[in-house]
């Protein structure tokens, strides 16, 4: 609820392109770990240093035009 | 690279089921068939374009809603486009992109059909930004070509092109040096032979003569410019000319050596000399219903395939085996969207039908019916031959600062696409 705009469409993004799943059960909510966790593996994806935080560079690349299909990164994935 | 699934099948049909408004239907499909030939290129896939019924993959535009497809789309930017994996088939762009081609404004079509149709084709997202499935659009290049990344993936997914062959010209040898040539005098349009015409892209034509072209249009012709200023390290007195809109490649042939660019770069390692084609060519031309290249040379011509082997033993064919009523060696050939073709030979020209027959009423005046030449007046001639001076002056003006290394060669001869015929 305290995010900004920004921030919800950074959030968003992150949902819509696959780099944050939403849990099968218990609430619909994104611990700050979890989102940190996203947003190095885009930033990592998008060979932007990797820091976990929403930066001035990570809003940019997610302005950019692109597919729409998902992402397949992940940690995991990109280990 | 990622891989989502495969089609259980090497041979793959396709439609275009509708095209965007923002660029020529010509055009559009020409980025469309392009972006399959990428795919082609380095696997054993091929593709056949259906136009009626079910396709293995459909390709169409929509915008923010549609009634076919669940996921909509967002308006001018953002998300481009998308498609399935297989061996669903589904290819969709967004309708309210400005889908563009030759250029770096607004979004090119061809790389990013290529992209999707590596969706449709199994292939996922890369994570090498450099490569086209990475995820984001990274701009229009002028040389594009599919990264290393793209190809290892869609060759883990349908095996190397066998044999493989380069997607080069099979007549061409080996590289010479471009021959500096020294400058001839300005032609008048309204007189002489022309040297080549090309309907170039953009659906603008060209008309060479000497060291010079200009464009022409339904309403007039446009400033001459020197072919080295638009084209650089080409040159002039050329013998032949010709726009492949299956390849976005233009040809310039020149005794026995030819040329190739991309709008107006030319090829890394060109121009090569011919090898299998006869030196001097007459006129080349392309003809849209079978995309091939004709060359044509005194009373021969040589049928070409730009993207496959052929075999030019059985070359040259009789000229009149084929073309039904056109003047023996022609000095320059050119084809037009809706499959005519115009000879021209001294000052007249030949239109031929879609059976490559001339059309009743040829020849007609190639300075009249082109060029606009109007009859000649005291207020509109100095002398025979010699233009106006306003429009030696604007000719002058425009070529004088065509020199000038800083300006783009669309901007000048307005190819952006705001410019209308």
């Amino acid at each position: 609820q305290a995010l900004v705009p920004a921030e919800e469409a950074a959030l968003e993004y992150l949902f819509q392109y696959g780099y944050l799943q939403k849990p099968l059960e218990g609430p619909h909510v994104f611990s700050p770990e979890d989102i940190m966790e996203a947003l190095r593996a885009f930033q990592q994806a998008s060979e932007l240093p990797v820091s976990g935080w929403l930066d001035d560079a990570t809003r940019a690349r997610m302005r950019q035009p692109r597919c729409g299909l998902a992402d397949p990164f992940n940690q995991k994935s990109l280990k | 690279y990622l891989l989502l699934g495969r089609w259980g099948k090497k041979h793959l049909t396709f439609r275009i089921l509708n095209l965007p408004s923002t660029l020529p239907s010509h055009v559009a499909r020409a980025a469309l068939l392009q972006a399959f030939q990428y795919w082609s290129n380095v696997t054993p896939l091929t593709f056949q374009e259906v136009k009626t019924g079910w396709a293995d993959i459909r390709l169409s535009f929509h915008g923010r809603q549609s009634l076919y497809c669940s996921n909509t789309f967002d308006g001018p930017g953002r998300v481009l486009a998308h498609a399935d994996i297989p061996e669903l088939g589904s290819v969709h762009f967004d309708e309210d992109e400005l889908w563009t081609e030759g250029t770096y404004r607004g979004v090119n079509l061809r790389i990013i059909a290529a992209h999707e149709l590596g969706h449709a084709l199994g292939l996922g997202h890369s994570r090498y930004t450099k490569a086209l499935m990475a995820p984001v659009y990274a701009g229009y290049h002028p040389y594009f070509k599919l990264h290393p990344d793209d190809v290892a993936g869609i060759q883990a997914l349908y095996g190397k092109k066998i044999p493989e062959t380069r997607d080069e010209e099979e007549m061409e040898l080996s590289t010479v040096s471009p021959v500096p040539t020294e400058p001839s005098p300005m032609p008048d349009p309204c007189s002489g032979e022309l040297d080549a015409m090309m309907l170039g892209p953009g659906g603008k034509t060209y008309a060479f003569k000497g060291d010079y072209v200009w464009t022409v249009t339904n309403s007039g012709r446009g400033p001459l410019f020197r072919i080295s200023a638009l084209w650089e390290g080409l040159p002039g007195n050329l013998d032949a000319a010709v726009y492949s809109p299956r390849t976005q490649r233009i040809y310039f042939f020149k005794g026995d050596k030819v040329w190739r660019y991309i709008n107006f770069k030319m090829v890394p390692g060109f121009p090569r000399k011919l090898n299998r084609i006869a030196p001097n060519l007459d006129a080349a031309f392309y003809w849209p219903f079978n995309k091939k290249v004709f060359l044509l040379k005194g009373l021969g011509y040589w049928q070409w395939d730009e993207l496959a082997p052929v075999d030019f033993s059985r070359y040259p064919q009789p000229i009149s085996s084929l073309f039904t009523g056109v003047p023996p060696q022609p000095s320059a050939a050119v084809s037009r969207h809706d499959g005519r073709v115009y000879f021209f030979k001294g000052k007249k020209y030949w239109r031929l039908n879609r059976q490559l027959r001339v059309e009743k009423g040829y020849p007609r005046s190639i300075a009249h019916d082109w060029m606009h030449c109007h009859p000649q007046t005291p207020d509109a001639t100095l002398s025979s031959g010699v233009t106006t001076g306003s429009v030696m002056k604007r000719t002058l003006t425009t070529t004088l600062s065509v020199t000038d290394p800083t300006l783009n060669a669309d901007t000048v001869l307005g190819l952006t696409p705001s410019a209308t015929d």
